[in-house]
């Protein structure tokens, strides 16, 4: 009766992003609250 | 920051960024598979759709509604925010397949635009939630919402083993369906009941640093979130537990800790129904290789999540590596063991 699912354990993106030397650059330019307040006036209301 | 509107969460309290574990599921017929994170900080379940042509997408596997035989179109919209990213897309119904059981016209989204970085480098290609109903943004019963309707389990029960030791024989990590295994665990199961059915939370007693009562003194609300890899509690007592623990802050937001200096720093123990939970330094600190460096990463974060009840605490990952959880749907409680 017990259902088995395995996970898998993998690097998070935050430490790939350490490792590549690109996790400063993502959380300066890649921030998506910055893409939703610039773009905010085309998403419908609500 | 999140806010409280209307009773309910106007944004995900989580970003993916941090998400180390995950499992395959089965959409359609015939199959689709895709990877998802079981999240307990959440109640929707989502996958990239064909027709998305965000960068994201292309790098995941995505649903193809045309080919399976079970599809039903739903139309409506969805929209998820998350701490770090959000996606739009319809909503559609399927047959869901994990560890082998069917779960008949479940309710999930297909994702048609993932804008930005946030999901790009992500392993997984979606998200499965496992918290109550009420956190739902996608309308319709949580996958083990209709697990439990369609009686494909014996007890309203599901648990998670998490293993940080990925070099020994013991799986990376396992999700029970339907019970627990004593095999993953040891001692006794302490149950707490949960507090607010929404996110699986619970009351938590105090938080000591080194025994000395220094958070949280009379009481304070805690999640229990698969879905998250921190610890993460308000701003105010975060910034002293780091000060505590000897944690340096970086230009992005991160705190650094000695690595030669782990042996000596103090014991973490959050007390939950009357029993301690003790993390060592060597349990709160995560360890990254940097080139040839090693970093040791403090292991606590400050998110502020205010409620009804108070600030949220949330016991992630470093919490959940050390103690196997069992989530009760059938008696709304949540039980620790030692792992």
């Amino acid at each position: 009766a017990l259902v088995r699912v395995p996970l898998k354990r993998v690097r998070s993106v935050r430490s790939q992003l350490r490792a590549d030397g690109l996790l400063q650059e993502f959380l300066t330019d890649h921030r998506p609250d910055m893409f939703s307040r610039r773009y905010a006036q085309c998403f419908p209301p609500g | 920051t999140p806010s409280l509107r209307l009773g309910r969460y106007s944004e995900k309290i989580y970003n993916y960024m941090d998400a180390q574990y995950y499992g395959e599921i089965t959409l359609g017929t015939p199959g689709q598979n895709f990877s998802v994170i079981f999240d307990t900080g959440s109640s929707d379940l989502w996958v990239p759709s064909t027709y998305c042509v965000s960068q994201a997408c292309a790098l995941h596997r995505r649903f193809r509604a045309f080919e399976s035989s079970s599809f039903r179109h739903d139309g409506r919209m969805f929209g998820i925010n998350y701490g770090s990213g959000h996606l739009l897309g319809v909503m559609a119904r399927d047959t869901l397949k994990v560890g082998g059981v069917t779960v008949l016209n479940q309710e999930f989204g297909e994702s048609v635009y993932e804008p930005g970085a946030a999901f790009v480098m992500a392993k997984f290609d979606g998200v499965l939630g496992m918290a109550y109903p009420s956190l739902a943004e996608i309308l319709g019963n949580p996958f083990f919402d209709n697990m439990m309707t369609q009686k494909t389990v014996e007890e309203k029960v599901f648990s998670f083993y998490l293993n940080r030791k990925t070099s020994s024989g013991n799986p990376q990590g396992e999700l029970l369906l339907g019970g627990t295994d004593e095999a993953l665990y040891s001692g006794p199961i302490n149950w707490l009941p949960v507090t607010a059915k929404g996110y699986w939370q619970i009351k938590m007693d105090s938080v000591a640093v080194q025994g000395m009562n220094s958070f949280c003194p009379n009481g304070c609300q805690a999640i229990v979130d698969t879905g998250t890899s921190l610890i993460a509690g308000p701003t105010n007592d975060i910034l002293s537990l780091q000060q505590l623990i000897g944690a340096s802050p970086t230009n992005i937001g991160e705190y650094l800790i000695d690595c030669v200096r782990l042996s000596s720093l103090p014991h973490v123990t959050f007390v939950l129904g009357g029993k301690e939970y003790t993390l060592t330094s060597e349990q709160y600190v995560r360890k990254e290789m940097l080139g040839d460096r090693e970093l040791c990463l403090s292991g606590f974060q400050a998110v502020d999540i205010i409620t009804p009840a108070g600030p949220l605490w949330i016991l992630g990952d470093v919490f959940l590596t050390e103690f196997y959880s069992i989530f009760d749907r059938g008696q709304d409680r949540v039980g620790l063991a030692t792992a």
